[in-house]
């Protein structure tokens, strides 16, 4: 899932602004 | 913390979890509520409604996705800052995001509509449904505006839209969860949390059940947009493989 959904799991990854 | 809400959680959690997701809303949030009582009678002109009837179909289809995706990234914003929801497995947070994002989003395009002339907020001005004609799918538009006049009509406090957002988005009806008890256990507690605001707020007793059996429409509401984005890539793939935001197709494509 992570494999198919790298910008979402980036956003997720990418600290809190 | 000594009383105790339903299912033996104290009223000192659910107050707290009440308010992690409260401001985990307000700061992310593309408007606050002043900025849109603001706009709420700015409305686009004539001419301006028909130039947007005017663009190519794809060119206004574009433009549609690209306000989606961005709205999505506030959503994914409003997700990591629920407490709880970082501590899911990865795999379901991204399965919650991608089945739930768009509902999250038809939800908080209530509070950008103005129920008193049927028009929301797009591109800056509110405007009516014939703004999106070009778009080709009249069914999809009127069931969105339709759904977001009946969430108004429930006349929903902030705090009530967020922990309805929360509940709509920490959903365990979605499929492939692989810990279903721990987004279970999330649910509840933003349920909870969601029925004792709606039961200080509302004289209405059915407040919450109307509120609830609107579920059913976002879904369908969902489907319906997926339904038509795969129509309009038949005719136009080009415009979706090079031009839609990547994070849009990610999630719908």
């Amino acid at each position: 899932l992570k494999e198919k959904h790298k910008i979402l799991h980036q956003l997720l990854q990418n600290s809190t602004s | 913390d000594i009383q105790l809400g339903p299912n033996n959680v104290s009223m000192g959690e659910l107050d707290r979890i009440a308010q992690n997701i409260i401001k985990s809303h307000l700061e992310t949030c593309q408007y606050t509520t002043e900025e849109l009582q603001q706009l709420a009678w700015q409305t686009h002109s004539y001419e301006e409604v028909k130039m947007f009837q005017g663009k190519p179909r794809d060119v206004l289809w574009q433009q549609c996705a690209i306000q989606i995706t961005h709205a999505i990234q506030y959503v994914v914003e409003f997700a990591k800052r629920i407490s709880g929801f970082m501590e899911l497995c990865q795999n379901d947070q991204i399965l919650l995001l991608k089945s739930g994002c768009l509902e999250v989003v038809l939800v908080r395009m209530c509070r950008a509509f103005n129920p008193l002339n049927n028009t929301v907020l797009f591109e800056g001005k509110y405007g009516g449904m014939q703004m999106f004609k070009a778009l080709g799918c009249d069914d999809l538009v009127s069931a969105v505006f339709d759904f977001a006049k009946s969430l108004c009509a429930l006349q929903l406090t902030e705090e009530e839209i967020a922990l309805f957002s929360a509940a709509v988005l920490i959903s365990t009806d979605r499929p492939w969860l692989m810990e279903p008890r721990k987004v279970q256990k999330l649910q509840e507690k933003i349920y909870f949390a969601l029925q004792h605001i709606m039961q200080k707020n509302h004289m209405d007793e059915d407040a919450l059940a109307k509120l609830i059996s609107r579920i059913p429409t976002l879904s369908a509401l969902c489907t319906l947009h997926t339904e038509e984005l795969q129509a309009f890539q038949q005719l136009h793939p080009e415009t979706v493989n090079v031009l839609f935001p990547p994070l849009y197709k990610e999630l719908f494509n």
